[in-house]
């Protein structure tokens, strides 16, 4: 369902060029879980945001279920993202005047649910991420760990097939994160793909492939034998 | 050289009243290395925030080397947490248009450092965190871990006697989290306290003296006897 082809993508800083990602060769089929590792700058949120149609490669091609991504115009890109794909982002992207349920329920606008169901989905989803008890709160009058939990439960709410997590325990202890990795084996059990950038070898073990970058290349992909 | 006696954090929200804090009494000598855990939103970040002078009790006292900090005027509060206390926070807090030098060199223009020698201290700290190719970049070039990284160089260009940092490596890979800890380890060598709000264990054990929060209430503090 993910298919990069030799993608690479840079910018330019001055006289300066800089390869986030040089040449990356990756293929994710549906319904696999994968957790995505390596130093800190190595690509993988940049890698993330290619995969999720938030940028452009700056060479290469990509095919998300089998369409050509440089090919579809902001239409379809817009369709793709809001309906295939959940992201939760590195640095969680909540919008500051909303609630924790407005911003949860935000994707569903995008898809034309009703008001009333919105909120219903939203409030369900934060119930399942432990924040039933922080609905109204701002992002500003909610912990860092409680912000990633409704940036998490925002990409879950319109039931992604296809769910991108950057770093999503990064601010959690560990029995928060072993009940959000829960969650995760349950999305994955229903057939969806995941995605997940993480650099704590535990979490990594709830996913069946590792893929380590380093310096914006693929060092090693491997499927773990173990169940 | 920190205590606090009774310290108690509500926010008042609608007819609800939360207790980020309830009643915490922790007292921590000059020179000690504490690392700070427990659940997300037990009330780490508003012990730290209150700890670095950025926040204020709702109830108790704190005292910071002697002085009841209630009572310090706000000439006095600015030249504490200026001189004597460094601070990473969980969300880094950078500033957008500045690059990362800049942003490190800050705390030298409040300490009336001279141009050059504020330019020269921060490429010398950010070096040592590991950034010396990225000190051109502003916080939007830049990965999740290395803003992380600009964010402590911060709070250590002023050589603070006390660091506070809040989920320091929380975006960093294995590897350059144990550079950091090498880092703090150094910092403490040389006389300084650390306290330090982590999630993991590993981390955790690189301090003497672990406290741990649960709703807003220290339920247990213990000092390692391994050295
Ligand atoms: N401005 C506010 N208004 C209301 N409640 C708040 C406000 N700020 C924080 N809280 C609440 O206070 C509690 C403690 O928050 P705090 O940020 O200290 O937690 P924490 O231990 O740092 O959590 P984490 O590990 O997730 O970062 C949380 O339950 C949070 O929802
Ligand atoms: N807009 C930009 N301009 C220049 N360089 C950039 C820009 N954005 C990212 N980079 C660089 O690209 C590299 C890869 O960044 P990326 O965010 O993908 O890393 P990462 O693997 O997610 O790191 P982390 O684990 O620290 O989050 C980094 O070295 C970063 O400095
Ligand atoms: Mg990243
Ligand atoms: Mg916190």
């Amino acid at each position: 369902v993910i298919d990069l082809r030799g993608i690479g993508r840079s910018y330019v800083m001055g006289q300066e060029h800089i390869h986030a990602l040089s040449s990356i060769t990756l293929n994710i089929a549906r319904g696999e879980y994968v957790a995505l590792m390596g130093p800190s700058g190595s690509g993988k949120s940049t890698l993330m945001n290619l995969i999720g149609c938030l940028d452009s490669p700056t060479r290469g091609a990509y095919f998300l279920s089998g369409q050509e991504v440089s090919r579809m115009n902001d239409r379809q890109l817009a369709e793709v993202r809001n309906r295939e794909i959940g992201f939760v982002f590195q640095t969680f992207n909540l919008l500051p005047r909303l609630s924790a349920l407005e911003n949860v329920a935000m994707p569903l606008v995008y898809a034309g649910v009703s008001r009333t169901e919105r909120l219903e989905r939203a409030a369900e989803v934060l119930d399942r991420v432990g924040l039933a008890s922080r609905m109204r709160h701002k992002p500003n009058e909610l912990s860092g760990g409680q912000r990633q939990r409704v940036a998490l439960a925002r990409a879950l709410v319109n039931r992604p097939s296809i769910l991108l997590a950057d770093e999503p325990t990064g601010n959690l202890d560990t029995k928060t994160s072993i009940d959000i990795m829960g969650l995760f084996s349950d999305i994955h059990a229903q057939g969806n793909t995941i995605v997940l950038v993480t650099h704590e070898e535990e979490i990594a073990r709830y996913a069946h492939r590792i893929v380590r970058l380093r310096d914006g290349n693929i060092e090693s992909d491997q499927v773990e034998t173990m169940p």
